[in-house]
């Protein structure tokens, strides 16, 4: 799966997800892509969210806009963006990873499985990384 | 703080031989997606954008690169959605299309609906005079490796594409 958001200079963020399923899968099976709140979520009054990760546990937890609920509490996109993860882990023991922005231009890139390649682009700064903690960066 | 893109490969286990060409990848789409913002363009055009960048890059299971369903064939999923307006598109088991991202896109933007499946998501493409490539375009020899793979008995797609927990 991959996935992008992004905000542009008037604050409008959007999101966009694709992917070609899960490995073998039965003819027919659609997974979170295609659904809303659960492969992707977009809203100029919160923000941003794409995910990857196992379809069924992202579909019952609607993991994109229960990110989004926990930053319309007033969590940050990093601590929203974990919480989300975490409930996914404990209530149906899915793992995933999303990509986050609010209409400000906060952003996090945050998984729980092994590894998720991100990177992002922000003030022509390059951010990057694979495995938990990893955040190489370079100019653009 | 604005403007900024982020996107994302699978999350899952990347094998160390791969994660190289996947971090690439990921760097490779961002910087064109960041360069659509920068010529002022908008967060749709960017995600877009980067996320056909990564449809094409056979390294991710999308467009090119998509992992096969048990017959050995490719069924892909996309979506779109703008915050400005919460208008989406998506289109769902989609076949034979280079770029689901853009398909999806064009149901956001050409109709009153959010998602066109299978057969139904394929004809709106003809209609809209979407190319439809040969399934042997999308399908690579790693994807075609681990289709096999799994379907010895006992094998896990799940575990083999998920991986343990980080």
């Amino acid at each position: 799966t991959v996935g992008a958001v992004a905000v542009d200079i008037e604050g409008n963020v959007a999101s966009a997800t694709s992917t070609g399923g899960i490995l073998n899968k039965m003819e027919g099976r659609v997974g979170d892509t295609p659904v809303i709140g659960s492969g992707g979520y977009a809203d100029n009054e919160i923000g941003a969210v794409s995910t990857t990760g196992h379809g069924e546990a992202i579909m019952k937890t609607t993991l994109a806009r229960l990110i989004l609920f926990h930053m319309e509490q007033g969590q940050s996109v990093e601590a929203a963006s974990d919480l989300g993860l975490a409930y996914m882990k404990s209530r149906v023991d899915g793992l995933g990873g999303v990509v986050t922005v609010d209409p400000q231009g906060h952003w996090a890139a945050r998984f729980s499985s092994l590894q998720m390649s991100w990177a992002a682009a922000q003030k022509n700064t390059l951010h990057y990384g694979l495995y938990t903690g990893e955040h190489f960066t370079q100019s653009i | 703080m604005l403007p900024v893109v982020v996107v994302h490969g699978g999350a899952g286990h990347i094998p160390k031989e791969r994660s190289e060409k996947s971090t690439t990848g990921v760097c490779s789409a961002v910087r064109a997606g960041y360069a659509v913002l920068q010529g002022g363009g908008s967060s749709m055009d960017a995600v877009v954008e980067a996320v056909t960048q990564l449809e094409n890059n056979p390294s991710f299971n999308a467009g090119c690169g998509s992992v096969l369903n048990i017959k050995g064939e490719v069924e892909m999923d996309a979506m779109v959605m703008d915050g400005k307006t919460l208008a989406s598109g998506a289109v769902s088991i989609v076949r034979n299309i280079a770029n689901p991202i853009q398909l999806a896109r064009l149901v956001m933007d050409k109709t009153s609906h959010v998602c066109l499946a299978g057969e139904g998501a394929n004809q709106f493409a003809r209609s809209m005079g979407v190319p439809e490539v040969p399934l042997e375009s999308l399908i690579t020899d790693y994807s075609r490796m681990r289709w096999k793979k799994n379907l010895e008995p006992g094998a896990n797609p799940v575990e083999c594409q998920m991986g343990k927990m980080g």
